[in-house]
């Protein structure tokens, strides 16, 4: 459409905002756009460091998304056309029972759920960890099952729930995602609690191996190969502002 | 006695001006009386001037445009105008007093998306529809 910007009604001087007019201004916009006040990120803006995995993959959805919003009305991409919201949750705590231990062996990973929105229904939720192509295995099937931690137990093992199960082969690179959806309907319930994830990996007969040895990266991986969660949410009807 | 020719009627051009034609830089934006037909203007909504930019990773600011202009009688095809539109400003002609003249306002509303850092460094994308205007019209 082009054409001058916006200009004064005629008779009133173009003037500067004061700067508590200004903040009223932000104040307004972030509302309406539904953004939190200004966050102050606690470490230096993490785009100042090395681009992490989470937000490489999260500017990636960004652009899909942006793309979607100019073809209005076309055919919206898979995921991120029908969501409204997409968090990423970088991995809080880690904890293995690898080799030296009893077997199985499996990776555990705890995230914080807490910054979840009220009243936002989850469409989908993937874990995303990257693997190696692993030497120790040569390229034996690998399974990797995936389970929620629902509750620890001091005394015996902890009860799991299964989300999720994947096959590749040992020499296989790239990032694997698993589907976590099915553990999204406990979030909402109890976003106090930090969700937890296991993965178990087997060979084809059933024999347990360290997901390290398969290759799977953690904590100690290059930021931009850290795994992290993605959840997708639908937002119910847009947050209705009280009037001001 | 011989028929007469059938006259083949005058094609009648039938395209319907485009939804969202928005007059280009050749096209007369004027109406009779010199002041701007409804359409679309710029509007620049930049999070880089509101000083955001330190937890907005994307985008630095975006072109939200609003809607300005008159909607005199006749409505011009480009001023996208509704029916009812077209019916309030005849009466507006007849009774100025008692009826307005419909108003210029968005017709087409298109989604912004936002990435930016909670205050615990996960990064959020949200999706704000209705945010952009994609075409003006009288109402």
């Amino acid at each position: 459409g082009g054409g001058p910007g916006p200009r004064p009604p005629a008779g009133c001087p173009a003037r500067r905002l004061g700067p508590r007019e200004r903040r009223d201004m932000q104040r307004e916009i972030l509302a309406v756009l539904g953004l939190p006040g200004r966050p102050r990120p606690r470490a230096p803006p993490a785009a100042a460091r090395l681009p992490a995995s989470a937000p490489l993959f999260m500017l990636g959805l960004y652009r899909a998304m942006a793309r979607d919003d100019h073809e209005d009305g076309g055919p919206p991409a898979r995921r991120p056309g029908r969501a409204d919201l997409v968090m990423s949750f970088v991995n809080v705590v880690e904890r293995d029972r690898t080799l030296g231990h009893q077997e199985p062996h499996w990776k555990e990973f705890h995230f914080d759920l807490t910054q979840i929105p009220e009243g936002e229904a989850v469409t989908a939720a993937e874990f995303q960890i990257y693997k190696l192509a692993s030497t120790h295995l040569l390229n034996r099937t690998l399974h990797v099952s995936t389970f929620e931690v629902v509750r620890e137990q001091s005394n015996r093992e902890s009860d799991l729930f299964f989300l999720d199960l994947q096959t590749l082969r040992a020499g296989d690179e790239g990032w694997l995602v698993l589907d976590v959806t099915a553990a999204s309907g406990r979030w909402l319930l109890g976003r106090n609690k930090d969700l937890g994830l296991r993965l178990y990996v087997e060979t084809e007969d059933g024999r347990s191996v360290d997901p390290g040895l398969a290759g799977l990266l953690g904590r100690r991986a290059p930021r931009s190969k850290q795994p992290f969660l993605v959840t997708f949410f639908r937002a119910s009807p847009g947050p209705v502002r009280a009037p001001r | 006695a011989a028929r007469p020719l059938k006259r083949r009627p005058p094609k009648k051009s039938n395209e319907l001006p485009h939804p969202n034609h928005l007059p280009g830089i050749f096209d007369d934006v004027h109406g009779t009386d010199g002041r701007q037909v409804c359409r679309r203007h710029e509007l620049y909504v930049s999070f880089q001037d509101l000083g955001w930019l330190d937890w907005v990773i994307a985008p630095q600011g975006y072109s939200a445009y609003y809607c300005e202009g008159e909607c005199s009688f006749p409505l011009d095809s480009c001023m996208n105008a509704t029916n009812h539109a077209i019916l309030q400003s005849l009466v507006h002609l007849m009774k100025p007093d008692a009826v307005p003249k419909a108003c210029c306002a968005p017709t087409k509303l298109s989604a912004t998306s936002v990435l930016y850092y909670d205050s615990s460094n996960n990064v959020i994308l949200r999706k704000h529809r209705n945010m952009v205007v994609r075409a003006c019209g009288c109402h």
